[in-house]
């Protein structure tokens, strides 16, 4: 079985994907 | 029939901070197991799995695009089950239980919200849905 997500928000993408997102 | 795992690439290096997580290397290909709304994806990787960003994955094949809910200028009401404080320029600081919008539900975890006049990202995982319709003012 999985255990459940971590409870800490994930990390921001990182900077390459923003500047792909922008 | 046979289950088709979803593949993705690593477009950055990725450190794990608890068992739970596997560290990745950009280039590297992963399955996708299971996606939390949280922005974290539970994945394998060669023999590992784990649970990794999703932020710090893209789509092997097709548009990224395509499985993101398009944004809702309009706005759903959520209450923060946590307080968070922001710490990209990019970000909102909110304590517990202040009423918001949210504008853009992001795959990675970080969804676009509105307070007022402020717009910024903010943690899924530390929003509740009140269920109520926004009242037309």
């Amino acid at each position: 079985s999985i255990k459940l997500p971590p409870q800490n928000p994930p990390p921001r993408p990182p900077a390459e994907m923003r500047r792909k997102r922008a | 029939g046979p289950i088709i795992l979803e593949s993705y690439r690593v477009i950055a290096d990725y450190s794990h901070t608890s068992k739970y997580e596997i560290t990745l290397h950009i280039g590297d290909l992963v399955e996708i197991v299971e996606k939390s709304p949280n922005g974290w994806w539970f994945c394998q990787c060669d023999t590992k799995r784990g649970w990794v960003p999703a932020s710090y994955l893209e789509p092997l094949d097709g548009p990224e695009e395509s499985e993101e809910a398009d944004p809702n200028y309009a706005g759903e009401l959520y209450i923060t089950t946590k307080a968070y404080k922001a710490a990209q320029d990019d970000e909102l600081t909110l304590e517990t239980g202040e009423t918001i919008e949210v504008i853009h539900k992001l795959l990675d975890g970080w969804w676009v919200v509105r307070k007022g006049e402020e717009t910024g990202h903010f943690p899924s995982m530390f929003l509740y849905r009140t269920g109520e319709k926004k009242e037309m003012v």
